[in-house]
């Protein structure tokens, strides 16, 4: 497929400049809603005080979850994808553009709410995230195996919520188990502290691994 | 853009269709597990008495959405989209080859779960409706104003977990409201009947307008 030729090239010189400068780089996908912008608020909020975070908000409309993430006080790129229902690596590239790499530890990239089409879009990232949450429902993993089969992390979030949408988490996990045998499956809310601690601690796994 | 065009051109082919067979049609729309299947499914238990109901189930993987609908004893048509992240005019004019049209007076088409692509590809459909819910948070809706600038009528669903959420569904109605002014704005919940009959009667009620 030419567009995803094209993407690859660029995902490629992406990859080069983090490497050149040092970037970890985590690509959150997931589905609309599911705690994206919550999920990478909590981490930025724990990692800022040791790592230099900086952050690509991509959506049709990204200023509002872009303005979460100023709100933090770190460099925030909003990166509108009008039409396109994904990231893809020459929106990133441009981005890329307007912060200084060389002050960047790790950039989280928030891609926009889809299950499907992110899957094929490689942005040049380190790290690939899937957030579905269990009001989506639970046979949403089965439904979307194209994008747990390319994941390195898989979290189930809302698990707050689990009973009041009668969902149950586990079958959620053996799917996703099923889909790639051995990628750490998180489970978290963000009213569970311990569950965002593990969130974070495996982002610095990843990072710690990578340097 | 000339997959527009093409797409539009087929959509009006399916128009002439649905009108020759006096099928009123209904493109569903909405966030992945917003509920569509539950209100379609509710929907046509109500509706399956007095009218011949179909649907085409549209989504990377079919068949899960088509086995709920074809329990319910319905003519159902898988629509496998692959890699295309929303139904198109050219998927639903195969799957009209697989049902006699003269057989059936309201068909529901459940798009892929998808609050951006599915706006702008007409289907050939009478009625647009988009669900989202209360799970998805608050500033859903004015994230996607092309879909409900197109919408005709608008679905705020599972609002027995408004507050598990910590939502607030007056915001998600005014949202609409300014989006889109004078369209029928419904919440639902699976679990309030009262809401359930209330979608119905829209979808009656457009149904008798057409006719
Ligand atoms: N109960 C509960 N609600 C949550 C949790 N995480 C996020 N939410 C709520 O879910 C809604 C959506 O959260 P976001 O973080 O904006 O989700 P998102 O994936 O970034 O959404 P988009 O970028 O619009 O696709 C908000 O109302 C959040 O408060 C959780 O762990 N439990
Ligand atoms: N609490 C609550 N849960 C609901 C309601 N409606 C649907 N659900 C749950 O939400 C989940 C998703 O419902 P579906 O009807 O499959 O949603 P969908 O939009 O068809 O999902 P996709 O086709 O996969 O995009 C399921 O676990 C449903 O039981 C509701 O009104 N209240
Ligand atoms: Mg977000
Ligand atoms: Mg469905
Ligand atoms: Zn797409
Ligand atoms: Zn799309």
């Amino acid at each position: 497929h030419d567009i995803f030729k094209k993407n690859d090239k660029l995902a490629a010189k992406n990859r080069e400049k983090f490497k050149k400068h040092k970037v970890f780089t985590v690509n959150v996908m997931g589905a609309i809603g599911s705690g994206k912008t919550t999920l990478i608020s909590l981490a930025i909020e724990k990692l800022k005080k040791e790592y230099n975070v900086a952050v690509i908000a991509g959506d049709v409309i990204a200023d509002m979850d872009a303005s979460r993430f100023s709100q933090l006080g770190i460099p925030t790129i909003p990166a509108n994808t009008g039409k396109e229902c994904h990231l893809d690596a020459n929106i990133v590239n441009q981005s890329l553009n307007r912060v200084n790499l060389d002050e960047i530890d790790i950039l989280f990239m928030e891609n926009v709410g889809n299950l499907i089409c992110p899957a094929d879009f490689d942005l040049g990232e380190d790290l690939r995230i899937v957030v579905v949450s269990v009001s989506e429902g639970d046979d949403i993993v089965l439904k979307h195996p194209v994008v747990f089969q390319k994941a390195d992390i898989a979290v189930i979030n809302k698990i707050d919520i689990a009973d009041a949408v009668d969902v149950d988490t586990e079958k959620m996990v053996k799917d996703v188990a099923y889909l790639r045998p051995g990628i750490p499956i998180l489970k978290t809310s963000k009213k569970q502290e311990e569950t965002i601690d593990l969130w974070v601690s495996e982002i610095i796994k990843a990072y710690n691994a990578k340097s």
